[in-house]
């Protein structure tokens, strides 16, 4: 779901 | 993605080809801790478990496997390469870095985003990246004089990730629901903890002398 946090940085 | 972040991200990766110059050009890597680079190995190996699940862009795929692949080649050359082995200076780089990896690992199994596998390594990867740069700080401290390449190296290592600490600033402005407390507390410890190499940086730039750290 969207509360799943995508890790978006390196 | 905003210019901090892509700044810090080409930092980064400028300091990644500061020391694959210095270890080809000079087929030596005195002055490197290897204690140091396997750490950081290990904190891509954890913090990029997600490379081939989630995907986020080409440029992020590409800078994951580029992360991965120069830091284990940099590994391998000081373990394996005849004449760089040669050139590590062993009886200096003796910072127990086994203690990072304990702390980091057990600071992560009580602080993280969320209790599952991935989660944990990744705050593992971020607590312990904070600290892998100890072992070379130390390594330099006892070398007593740095050479230009690996003081560029540090210099730039500890740049980028300033440039996060912007970055994360900007984010929070655009949305102020963006909260990233691990990765941006673990950033500035980071970052603090070249205050004094970036003291004595600024001085041998400013007097145009060889950087010299105080044993």
């Amino acid at each position: 779901g969207e509360d799943e946090e995508v890790h978006d940085e390196l | 993605m905003n210019i901090f972040r892509f700044l810090g991200d080409m930092t980064h990766l400028i300091s990644i080809l500061i020391l694959l110059l210095k270890i080809y050009a000079t087929k030596s890597c005195s002055g490197i801790s290897l204690k140091t680079q396997e750490l950081y190995a290990l904190v891509f190996l954890t913090r990029y478990l997600d490379l081939f699940t989630d995907f986020i862009s080409v440029y992020n795929t590409v800078m994951k496997l580029v992360f991965i692949a120069s830091s284990l080649a940099i590994v391998w050359c000081m373990r394996n390469h005849p004449l760089v082995r040669r050139s590590y200076d062993k009886q200096l780089d003796t910072f127990r870095h086994y203690f990072l990896l304990l702390a980091s690992f057990l600071l992560a199994l009580l602080l993280h985003e969320k209790f599952a596998f991935q989660e944990v390594l990744w705050a593992f990867s971020i607590y312990l990246e904070a600290v892998a740069i100890l072992p070379q700080l130390v390594l330099l401290q006892r070398s007593g004089n740095v050479d230009n390449l690996t003081g560029q190296y540090v210099f730039f290592l500890g740049a980028y990730r300033a440039l996060y600490i912007f970055n994360w600033i900007y984010r929070y402005f655009i949305d102020p629901h963006f909260t990233r407390w691990i990765a941006c507390v673990s950033g500035l410890v980071q970052t603090a903890l070249y205050a004094d190499f970036f003291y004595y940086y600024f001085i041998s730039w400013k007097n145009n002398a060889k950087l010299q750290l105080p044993a």
